[in-house]
């Protein structure tokens, strides 16, 4: 089934937020089957910094969080701010 | 922190406002600066001292979008602000985004106190906490400046770079904490359902669980409900009516949803409680009958959603009926034909209809530590 037009912008709205905050970088090439896509890990990684029960996908409490206001400094290592 | 014991090398900092926000007078913008500043100088040896030309080592300005920082902002909502670690240059900066709605202390736009807060914290040295309750938190959440008080977590994170304030200050509230259901002696200040989910209230704070999830999320009760109470009395949910009242004092807020209903908040006597009840300590809502048992005290009420009026012989003793129960109820629930009266930090499970206790359990037989 194709993603729905609310989905895609949710998925787009959540890679856009995981790529701010969680330093998630371009997916390319194939993904190796059983493989866990670095956007997962990245989602995880939120859901577990969060609190949220860490399931990898774009559940609605995760969704829900990513959509609060909050602060824009990025989850990541400071040097490239120095 | 953000690790490498990232922090200035000096007591003593300067700051500079470059420009305002429309949104304020330059007065309130001033003081809120200045406040949030304070916050922390008032749990470390750090002094503040403002400039007005030059380079500070933390500017503060409002800029939108594109604001020559390679970072930039995102309009309305979203993110709010961004602070540069200790460093030289664009080091312990702070930027504001002048696309949001910043306020003195409304709470119909965002607080620029607790904003610059935050920010400053990051502007020190400190990184974002995990714990809900604090203010290195990511997510903005409403903090009247005149009684905020910085949490424990931050405090711990800033003095662990900076140590205590050593000269005496005037003694005050202590630093809140973020409650931990891994405490056994916690006492909760309510329980109730929602949609399924089972909520438990402890100060400003709440844990939702679901039957389906392993780890309760805690969050503030003010991320839910903006306009609900903190450290509330009891708590029910109304299947009926897809409602769920939270009570505090002599008031009582009903929600369906995110949303306050319409007259609301009420005064508890519009459950056909006596104008000497000032507050209620637990409550339930029995889905079967349509009872809501209201505990006050050593003595419960029974109110008849139905009839809309409070049950005749009311109000009894709770040992009446709940054999053994002759200490206060703090928090009711009603689930799967059982009723659970907490009192400090044990849950009794009873049955209702024939009173008989069955078990005596703790706080995470519904509330898992982890």
């Amino acid at each position: 089934m194709p993603l729905s037009q609310d989905n895609m912008e949710e998925e787009q709205f959540a890679e856009s937020y995981l790529k701010k905050f969680y330093n998630l970088t371009e997916e390319t090439g194939p993904l190796l089957r059983g493989g866990v896509s670095p956007k997962t890990k990245k989602l995880m990684e939120m859901q577990k910094f969060f609190q949220l029960q860490i399931t990898g996908t774009l559940d609605a409490d995760t969704l829900d969080l990513m959509k609060r206001p909050r602060c824009g400094v990025p989850d990541v290592d400071i040097a490239q701010f120095s | 922190t953000f690790g490498n014991n990232l922090k200035w090398q000096t007591n003593t900092l300067t700051y500079r406002i470059e420009n305002y926000t429309p949104d304020m007078s330059q007065a309130e913008v001033d003081y809120s600066i200045e406040k949030a500043l304070q916050v922390w100088a008032k749990v470390t040896p750090l002094k503040f001292t403002r400039i007005y030309s030059g380079i500070a080592d933390i500017m503060i300005s409002f800029g939108s979008r594109d604001h020559g920082d390679f970072y930039p902002f995102d309009g309305p909502d979203g993110t709010l602000a961004h602070a540069f670690a200790p460093s030289s240059g664009i080091g312990g900066d702070a930027h504001f985004d002048e696309d949001e709605k910043f306020t003195f202390r409304s709470n119909t736009g965002y607080v620029l106190f607790m904003v610059a807060a935050h920010e400053f914290g990051h502007s020190l040295g400190l990184s974002h906490s995990d714990d809900p309750g604090a203010l290195m938190y990511p997510h903005y959440s409403y903090g009247n400046p005149d009684t905020f008080i910085l949490p424990r977590d931050d405090v711990k994170g800033i003095q662990s770079l900076y140590g205590g304030n050593e000269e005496p200050i005037a003694p005050g509230p202590t630093a809140p904490t973020t409650p931990d259901a891994c405490d056994s002696t916690m006492v909760l200040d309510a329980v109730a359902t929602l949609r399924g989910e089972m909520l438990f209230f402890k100060d400003r704070f709440l844990w939702r669980h679901s039957q389906q999830s392993s780890t309760p999320q805690q969050t503030l009760i003010a991320n839910i409900w903006s306009s609900a109470p903190d450290n509330i009395d009891a708590a029910f949910e109304s299947l009926e009516s897809d409602q769920v009242f939270l009570f505090k004092g002599s008031r009582v807020w009903a929600f369906s949803g995110y949303d306050l209903q319409a007259n609301y908040p009420k005064s508890i006597t519009s459950f056909g409680l006596p104008r000497t009840v000032k507050k209620v300590d637990a409550a339930l809502y029995e889905p079967q009958s349509r009872k809501i048992f209201f505990f006050v005290g050593k003595n419960y009420y029974s109110y008849d959603d139905v009839r809309k009026t409070m049950d005749k012989g009311f109000p009894k003793r709770v040992d009446e009926t709940f054999s053994g129960m002759t200490s206060q109820v703090t928090a009711a629930l009603q689930h799967r034909g059982f009723t659970y009266l907490y009192s400090g930090p044990y849950m009794h499970e009873y049955s209702l209809r024939s009173g008989r206790l069955y078990r005596v359990l703790r706080n995470n037989y519904f509330l898992p530590c982890s």
